[in-house]
């Protein structure tokens, strides 16, 4: 077992140079690393596996990737090896990003941004890499499904403030800040800074990228209009009217939109979390401070 | 002062702050 | 507040711009940029700068009726007197346009599609929407929901235009009303916490008669 080990290591680097990602993956996944006759120390396992995922990722296999991660994920625990533990990290997130699951990818991808050291045992972390994983961030959380979740962490990822430094911070003020309907031109220069999965097309004909548009600028809509037909609202999103009710309904349905379909009148119902009387009390708050304001603003002009 | 005088006009605007039936509804 | 505080700079750009020439071409030229920039909703500032109003009379006479026009006036007035005044641009029209909406706002809270549609030279639904949105909404001018069952626009917020002084009667009008509907109301509140204080009293008295009553008959017993 021992010259096997040997062989398949020295053939997989071999792949490796030739830049042939899953040949040298399913080389070293031969490696018998639960061996009842050689015992291997746990950090060697982590380290097998975390390379054979990285592998896989090179080739955007998410699929066998995500298996030797998981096999990873019982060592990482334990594991004193920084470089080991930020490799696994960086993996399982970007696993999730090519699963599109795309919020906890987001989370993942932020918490490895946000690494003091800049030195972990002899590697050096690239600060452009940490720059990397904050856009890789933004970008999953603005292509996640819309609603409060989605609302919660870009708000977060809005107030670092290096994320104004960011090539993408102006379509992540337009969505948190300003949460505005985004138009073509918007969406295309979006759309050149994603990778082909984050633009892959879905059963429903609509790519990654559109249906997070789409949801994004439904729930725009939804901060506009106390109502809207179905017609219109498809003509604003650009796309068939029954498919923005499709959408409507299972956003509501999920509860990441609150509102209500009127199937008969083919039109839709946006309602304000807060109830009349709370509004009330809201617009009268706004009111008083726009007077203070007044105030203020007199008392520096010596009024 | 024009500015002030539009701030003031802009916050008289906002009087009665909210007018939609529904609310007329709940206030009653 | 915010619209006031994005625009003060803009205004004493172009006041002392104006103050610092009196050639009338320069002032024209400097009117037409006024109009035309997308963050500049306030005109009487410019109005009182000497140099401009000085322009009345001259063969620029027309950039001074524009300037009243932006500061007071609506999109139908352009269209009213649109012989007598310069050709608008793009920007000039979307600006006027705009400026039609706060007047609208000032008089309703809420606005009907037709009346908007009238007003604004629009000629469907989406057209409209897409204006109040784009051009109102996001440029931060008016706040409010468009309703289309009831085919409307239900204003909650829009920014001061440019005031003339025969509106300072009915501001401070209205300012007063308010002041005495509150003081009236802050009257009105005073006399219910009287209300409940004298009857919590009469009940915190009649109680203790009871208990004492309650007191002898077990004495008497």
């Amino acid at each position: 077992e021992e010259q096997v080990l040997i062989i398949r290591e020295k053939l997989a680097e071999l792949y490796e140079s030739e830049q042939e990602w899953s040949q040298a993956a399913k080389m070293l996944s031969g490696i018998d690393l639960d061996s009842g006759i050689r015992m291997l120390d746990d950090a060697y396992k982590l380290s097998k596996c975390v390379h054979i995922a990285r592998l896989y990722l090179e080739d955007d296999d998410a699929v066998s990737a995500e298996a030797f991660i998981n096999k990873a994920s019982f060592l990482v625990t334990t594991s004193q090896h920084e470089v080991l533990n930020l490799q696994y990290k960086v993996c399982y997130a970007r696993i999730l990003d090519l699963k599109r699951k795309f919020l906890e990818a987001a989370l993942r991808y932020y918490d490895i941004s946000q690494i003091e050291k800049l030195q972990i045992g002899d590697e050096e972390i690239d600060e452009d890499a940490l720059e990397q994983a904050l856009s890789a961030a933004v970008t999953c959380t603005i292509l996640a499904a819309a609603g409060p979740q989605r609302s919660r962490v870009l708000a977060t990822l809005y107030k670092d403030e290096r994320c104004s430094k960011l090539k993408i911070y102006p379509i992540l003020q337009k969505v948190v800040y300003l949460e505005r309907i985004l138009r073509k031109p918007e969406i295309d220069a979006f759309s050149e800074e994603l990778k082909p999965h984050q633009k892959a097309l879905l059963p429903d004909n609509f790519t990654v990228l559109d249906r997070a548009m789409i949801e994004h600028n439904l729930l725009s809509a939804s901060k506009l209009y106390t109502n809207i037909s179905f017609e219109e609202l498809g003509a604003l999103l650009g796309i068939p009217p029954q498919k923005a009710e499709k959408i409507a309904s299972r956003m509501i349905y999920e509860d990441r939109m609150r509102g209500s379909i009127d199937q008969v009148e083919a039109i839709i119902h946006f309602e304000d979390d807060t109830e009349e009387l709370q509004q009330w009390d809201q617009q009268i708050a706004g009111l008083c401070q726009a007077l203070n304001d007044i105030l203020d603003c007199m008392t520096s002009k010596g009024v | 002062d024009n500015s002030l005088l539009r701030q003031v006009l802009s916050l008289l605007r906002r009087l009665p702050t909210i007018e939609s039936e529904k609310f007329q509804d709940e206030f009653l | 507040m915010e619209m006031e505080k994005r625009q003060a700079d803009l205004i004493e750009q172009f006041t002392q711009q104006a103050e610092a020439t009196s050639d009338p071409r320069a002032l024209a030229s400097i009117i037409s940029d006024a109009t035309c920039h997308p963050s500049l909703f306030a005109f009487s500032e410019i109005l009182s700068v000497p140099n401009i109003s000085k322009l009345d009379g001259t063969q620029v006479s027309s950039s001074l009726d524009l300037l009243h026009l932006f500061a007071y006036g609506t999109w139908n007035d352009y269209k009213s007197s649109a012989g007598h005044l310069p050709s608008l641009l793009p920007n000039q029209a979307k600006k006027l346009k705009q400026l039609s909406v706060l007047t609208l706002a000032e008089t309703n809270k809420v606005l009907p599609y037709d009346k908007l549609m009238e007003e604004l030279d629009v000629s469907n639904v989406r057209e409209l929407e897409d204006f109040l949105i784009n051009e109102c909404m996001y440029s931060g001018i008016v706040r409010g929901k468009l309703d289309q069952l009831r085919r409307c626009f239900e204003v909650q917020f829009a920014a001061g235009r440019d005031i003339r002084p025969e509106q300072l009667n009915s501001m401070i009008q209205a300012l007063s009303s308010w002041l005495t509907t509150s003081d009236h109301m802050l009257q009105s509140i005073q006399e219910k916490i009287k209300w409940a204080d004298t009857m919590s009293e009469a009940s915190r008295k009649h109680k203790k008669e009871v208990e004492d009553r309650v007191e002898e008959v077990k004495k008497t017993l």
